[in-house]
Formats: C-alpha cells, sequence, structure tokens
C-alpha cells in the first residue's frame, strides 16, 4: 500500500480525482505487457480474470507467463466492458481493470445463489 | 442487460413488495442512521418506479427479504472484502436477498460534504446492488448502473433504458412508468 498507481487518462469528468486502487495498484505495472513474456506478479491477474468470470481454468496455480489464456481472458474482459479489444494490456484497459468494482463476477453468474458456511 | 444464470427472480406473485432491513450489528459510524437509510430509500425508490415492486423498510431484520448490512474482510460468505476501494459491495441473486458492502470504504451521501478522493456513493453502489438482488448481472454498457465498475467520487443512480428494459424484461412495467419520457431524457443526456 505505499504507491498507489495513479491512472493517467481520465475518460470523463468525474475522473479528474485520481484514482487510488489499493486492491489492484500493482496491476498499473503490467501496461504494456506482452504475451510470451514472464513478469513478476502478473499471476494476481489471472486471479482477478478467474475472479471475475473471464479465465476458466481447472488448475487453480496461476503462473507469471503471460500466455495465451491471459490473452484470451483480457480479450473477453474488452469485450464484455465495451473497451477496445486489443488483446493488450494498453492504459486504458489497466485504468478499467484496477477502478473500484462490485464483487459478483461479470460471467452469468451463480455464486452469489445461497452457500452455506 | 443480462441475467443470472438460470434467470432467476423473485417469484411471488406480481405486484410484488419486498421487505428490507439493516443490521444492527454490521454497521458504519461515518455517516448518521437517518443518512443511510435516506440513500437506500432513494436506490430502492429508482427500480421501484420502473417495476411493480415495492420495498418496505421492516425492522425485524430476521424475516426481511432483504438483509442490509457493512462487513469487513472475511464475513463468512466465502467472499472476502478487500480494504479500501477495490470491491465495494456484493449481492446475492434471487430470492436469497443478502446485500453486503465493504465497511472499509469512505462511504458517502454528498460530495460536498465529504471531500475524500476514495468517497465512494453509497446510494449509486445501493442502486447497483439492488439490480442483482431482483435480478440483473452485469451489463456492458458504460453509462448504465448496472456496469460493474464504479469510480470514486462518481454518481450514477439514474436508471439508463438498458437497466430499465433487463429489469422489465423480468417483472413487467410499473403501470405509472411513463416509458416515452425516460426515454426522451436519456436521449437528452446522450446528446450533451
Amino acid at each position: 500500500r505505499t504507491s498507489p498507481f495513479f491512472s493517467s487518462k481520465p475518460t470523463n469528468p468525474t475522473n479528474n480525482h485520481k484514482i487510488r486502487s489499493y486492491t489492484w495498484h500493482e496491476f498499473g505495472k503490467f501496461v504494456d505487457a506482452t504475451r510470451g513474456n514472464n513478469i513478476n506478479g502478473i499471476s494476481e491477474l489471472k486471479k482477478y480474470f478467474h475472479r471475475f468470470g473471464y479465465l476458466k481454468m481447472d488448475n487453480l496455480n496461476f503462473t507469471d507467463l503471460f500466455d495465451d489464456h491471459l490473452e484470451h481472458a483480457l480479450i473477453k474482459y474488452q469485450e464484455k466492458l465495451g473497451l477496445s479489444v486489443t488483446g493488450k494490456l494498453d492504459e486504458n484497459t489497466v485504468s478499467q481493470i484496477i477502478s473500484p468494482r462490485c464483487g459478483v463476477s461479470d460471467s452469468a453468474p451463480k455464486f452469489m445463489h445461497a452457500k452455506r458456511h | 442487460y443480462a441475467f443470472f444464470s438460470g434467470r432467476p427472480r423473485w417469484s411471488r406473485s406480481i405486484p410484488i413488495t419486498l421487505t428490507y432491513a439493516f443490521s444492527p450489528e454490521n454497521v458504519i459510524t461515518s455517516l448518521s442512521k437517518s443518512e443511510i437509510k435516506d440513500a437506500f430509500r432513494r436506490a430502492f425508490s429508482h427500480w421501484a418506479s420502473v417495476i411493480p415492486v415495492t420495498f418496505l423498510e421492516s425492522k425485524d431484520y430476521g424475516f426481511a427479504d432483504i438483509k442490509i448490512g457493512f462487513y469487513k474482510g472475511d464475513h463468512g460468505d466465502g467472499e472476502p472484502f478487500d480494504g479500501v476501494l477495490g470491491v465495494l459491495a456484493h449481492a446475492f441473486s434471487p430470492e436469497t436477498g443478502r446485500f453486503h458492502l465493504d465497511a472499509a470504504e469512505t462511504w458517502a451521501v454528498d460530495f460536498d460534504r465529504k471531500k475524500s478522493d476514495e468517497a465512494i456513493d453509497l446510494e449509486s453502489v445501493a442502486t447497483h446492488e439492488i439490480g442483482h438482488l431482483l435480478g440483473l448481472a452485469h451489463t456492458s454498457v458504460q453509462e448504465a448502473v448496472m456496469f460493474p465498475s464504479l469510480r470514486p467520487r462518481e454518481k450514477k443512480v439514474d436508471l439508463k433504458i438498458d437497466d430499465i428494459k433487463g429489469i422489465q424484461a423480468l417483472y413487467g412495467s410499473n403501470p405509472n412508468f411513463n416509458d416515452q419520457a425516460r426515454s426522451e431524457s436519456d436521449t437528452s443526456i446522450s446528446n450533451g
């Protein structure tokens, strides 16, 4: 929580205040990362996409490789949220990812039915 | 607009009355009770104006259809909150009625009074989560209330055509809903 990522490209007047996402601020360093690279910490981004319904994997031991699965999830995310579909971690996409959001999954979720704990 | 898998909705016959209540234990103190209740009353009224559903506040938390509470971190439903920003809230699909907000957020009802860069508008989040409680999932339409993200100091409380069409596909229209006036309003907004 020491170096929050600040969104550099506000997209509407309400975004004039700098956005700090303590939870996902580390994702700011992934801007312009490309497929095929091993990037320290990008497994956390895979967990993010898994949590919100974009990355379906049986094996939840996510690696730090920017692989086809991550690129596919990224494309699905960009399509769903009306972003430019680049398959890349461009600034707009990363800015959207780190924005505060609802915890409900984006993909016709089932988990928000009642569960017993 | 989108629905949850299986398209669940409150199954009682229309017109529907749903009660809601606030957890007496899981509360925040940064806003007064009346500020919180007023924000939720407005949030429920947005949906009630377009569908034949009435929301009534109840003091009986145990028997309320919709149970609202502010929680920190792991609160027992398998979806722990994560502190300031990140995930703001979540709600369950019909007919569960659980509505959880992250107590760690800087909740606001008036940005003139709450100057923090991290302030989150309570009515906006409440309006979004009520959409989930009624059966709507996330939409791709950025202007709609059911879009998944909300930036700090952003206020998004007015239902857009996408929200209205979605919820009316589940419950039908409120007889008093003026579709044409709403469409014209949306058009004038989009025209700047």
